[in-house]
């Protein structure tokens, strides 16, 4: 029997657990849930998007995308919480209530599925996508590199065999292309919320160059707003900033492509790792992790719901 | 699958630029297959770099030789997967 209530929200799950899962979260939601299939994978695999909405017609929207590098699997058990915190606190919570009587959510749970199966079945530690690369032995591109968004610069690289190699061309990951066709179709997104982990920080553009966005001061200001509410449940602390500025220049990355197709309020989170894990943080921190990142994501859907642009 | 047994995540603190730059091109020595999971990015963020149990003796000698300070963050990354499958195997049966 199906039932999200019985899942376990505290250990991580396979690719198939997930998308059983999530057919379980629309099935016992089915006025509030839905999934959405914006594309398939290099080998092949659905792309499913979890669109939460209480009607109207192309209202203003949030996307969040979790998992891009697959090997960090906080963010996929982080996204799958946060489903589930919606869909259960919809029609309870007046905050997130109020929120979804404005704004649709999508929320992409597992942005790198070809990705994620491989951490599953061969190798723990992979990042990229499963795309080979013409001319070397080498296999994956970097999904976070590989935006049109400076594409190419010096802060990814021109190596297949590297971690951050931006692939051949722009958007040439099926995985990226199918977000952003789905964004750009859309044309009515106001927030995009791309989550990684580890490191606690809370970033945006840009990342491909030195220069401020001319949102600067909002974006600035907005995440001390949510980090604050982040910090206040655990004492888990973040730093802030640009992307250049915060940790090194990034060409090509997801929140740089969102800002400059208008996508204002455009955010990284690397979540928690605060007990020297890195990537592989205990999976009795999932929760405590969800519930303080939920904090900060609500602060941002209240921003985006009161800041209508 | 790919086993990790006797890898080391180390946690790297830089003290100055040069350093930094002596820990980006530890990603460049193909033949230590280091990994940086937190890259080198300025003197005040910690760096972190898995390696490879067979390259273990040459990065410490490296970070040693040219003074840059280092802590082991993971004593043996096989050991945290394990119990990561562990975990994961107990849910299932639950």
């Amino acid at each position: 029997v199906r039932n999200t209530n019985s899942f376990s929200y505290s250990t991580y799950h396979t690719l198939d657990e997930i998308y059983n899962w999530i057919d379980s979260l629309v099935a016992e939601h089915p006025d509030l849930v839905s999934k959405i299939q914006i594309g398939h994978t290099y080998e092949n695999r659905p792309i499913y998007v979890l669109k939460f909405s209480t009607g109207g017609s192309n209202r203003p929207a949030i996307w969040i995308d979790t998992g891009i590098h697959s090997r960090e699997w906080i963010t996929q058990a982080t996204g799958i919480w946060t489903a589930k915190k919606i869909a259960s606190d919809y029609g309870k919570e007046s905050t997130l209530t109020s929120i979804l009587n404005n704004l649709d959510i999508f929320l992409l749970i597992v942005t790198n599925p070809d990705g994620f199966a491989y951490t599953h079945s061969t190798n723990r530690m992979w990042r990229k996508t499963r795309s080979i690369n013409a001319g070397s032995a080498c296999v994956g591109v970097d999904p976070n590199r590989n935006w049109d968004a400076g594409f190419g610069g010096p802060g990814a690289s021109k190596n297949p065999c590297s971690e951050t190699y931006h692939g051949a061309y722009p958007h040439s990951e099926s995985e990226v292309k199918a977000i952003v066709d789905f964004l750009l179709s859309h044309g009515n997104v106001k927030s995009l919320l791309s989550i990684h982990s580890y490191s606690q920080m809370l970033l945006f553009p840009y990342g491909y160059t030195n220069n401020l966005a001319p949102d600067h001061e909002a974006l600035n200001n907005l995440a001390r707003e949510a980090l604050s509410a982040l910090t206040s449940l655990h004492g888990t602390k973040y730093t802030y900033g640009t992307t250049f500025a915060t940790i090194y220049q990034a060409d090509g990355t997801t929140i740089d492509w969102a800002y400059n197709n208008g996508i204002k309020y455009s955010y990284t989170f690397e979540l928690r790792d605060t007990g020297r894990y890195g990537f592989i943080l205990p999976a009795n921190q999932i929760i405590p992790t969800a519930e303080e990142t939920w904090l900060a994501l609500v602060k941002i859907f209240e921003h985006v719901r009161d800041n209508p642009y | 699958q790919k086993l990790f047994v006797g890898d080391q995540v180390l946690r790297v603190t830089a003290k100055n630029e040069e350093q930094l730059t002596l820990l980006r091109g530890l990603e460049g020595m193909e033949h230590l297959q280091v990994d940086l999971w937190r890259s080198p990015a300025k003197a005040s963020l910690p760096v972190d770099i898995h390696v490879p149990f067979h390259s273990l003796q040459s990065v410490k000698a490296f970070l040693e030789y040219n003074d840059i300070p280092y802590s082991i963050m993971l004593e043996d990354l096989q050991l945290l997967l394990d119990q990561e499958q562990e975990e994961m195997k107990r849910s299932r049966m639950l």
